[in-house]
């Protein structure tokens, strides 16, 4: 089924933890 | 002069739906490969001829009759689209990419999570399809509120942004974005619906019916 | 007409330099708001103003003189550059997009996964990590035999593509890709030497250490 094609599909799952990782990163940057 | 070629794909996907749109609105000739004898998933995209045309090894990909290769589903719409579909002017064309780039970082990432686990092609966990919830619902906020006062995203007609972010959104919208879900976000749907209006998306898409109850994991 | 305006974004961000680079090239104005007083990153960007100029809140976000506002890094380095840097052919610019969408979808996210940890910036996972490792290998070879007899990766000179992937593996030349690393990737080192030797990278990026030691998670 088309749906099993997609389990191949390369996605970031984790997208989000490192989106925020790295806004918390260079957010305590800038406030030192 | 028009663009004719093969689009080698598994059946389905929706990265290729926004090639094949594109080319119905430009008049490319898009001969479709995505099922044996003349491709098979998991087994072409590794052999040595397809490696040497498609180094890495990814679908879609897209062979011109006049020999042109090119791989990523983007750069693919965009070879088989036409100045209007790809923007028009400097500041279109970067409102494209914008809005492409948007459905590819902020839509696809959290839309995979919360939807795969409801088809069985991956575990459910809790935490990250709630954190998946809550950045749908952001990224939905986002396009809300741009298209509270546009028809399309870019300009006064139909472009790769209307394409690629519906494209992003299609199994959002088939599977988890039931009404009580998308009632705050009404500008989307009405955009959404116009968009699966269009001939061009209907020859692609069929008919899309849209969610009406939440599909849970398939445990 | 040359493009001026002012681009938002936080110091030293990768995703920044891709425009930076690119106005080097086209002459384009940037004016760089990264520092209080003029921008704090984590509430300029929260601000109604900034938002109603750049409804998702993210950076780099640009501005133009005449009010043009453009968010989503790929968007802005095209609107800043010129039609070389964006390829000049239909072939061209779709093969731009090809590896600039290729580092967004293969390189980012197996370097962040290795990197991050050894910035500590996120927690270690021996597992995430080899398999970030793996990634990493199979994208620097795609790009290894696509240098074997190109001194650029698309046409003859530097375009958006090489802007994009040198600022994707950044972090990875910098921190892990130690000369062990690194030796089966002879052409990818070459090419990227070759290309933060240019003048208009230099100008933005400075000097660009190898790494010598692959540097392990910071506890």
């Amino acid at each position: 089924m088309a749906v099993d094609f997609l389990s191949n599909e390369n996605i970031w799952f984790e997208k989000f933890k490192y989106d925020d990782a790295e806004r918390r990163f260079y957010e305590q940057q800038v406030n030192g | 002069m028009a663009v004719s070629g093969t689009l080698y794909t598994y059946p389905d996907n929706w990265r290729s739906f926004k090639a094949q749109i594109a080319a119905q609105y430009s008049g490319a000739q898009l001969r479709l490969r995505c099922s044996p004898p003349h491709f098979r998933f998991g087994t072409t995209n590794r052999s040595a001829d397809f490696l040497r045309k498609f180094p890495a090894g990814k679908v879609p990909a897209f062979e011109g009759d006049d020999g042109f290769c090119v791989f990523e589903s983007n750069a693919i719409a965009y070879y088989v689209s036409n100045e209007e579909l790809r923007g028009a002017t400097r500041e279109g064309a970067a409102q494209v990419l914008q809005w492409v780039n948007f459905a590819d970082s902020d839509i696809v990432p959290p839309a995979s999570t919360w939807v795969f686990p409801t088809l069985g092609i991956m575990h459910y966990n809790k935490q990250a399809t709630e954190q998946a919830k809550s950045e749908v619902r952001r990224a939905l906020s986002v396009l809300d509120a741009h298209l509270q006062s546009r028809t399309f995203l870019v300009g006064e007609r139909v472009s790769l942004a209307d394409i690629s972010v519906v494209c992003a959104l299609l199994w959002l919208y088939k599977q988890v974005l039931e009404p009580s879900f998308r009632q705050p976000f009404g500008n989307v749907t009405r955009w959404f619906l116009t968009c699966l209006h269009q001939p061009q998306f209907k020859a692609v898409l069929g008919d899309v019916p849209l969610c009406q109850r939440m599909a849970q994991f398939d445990a």
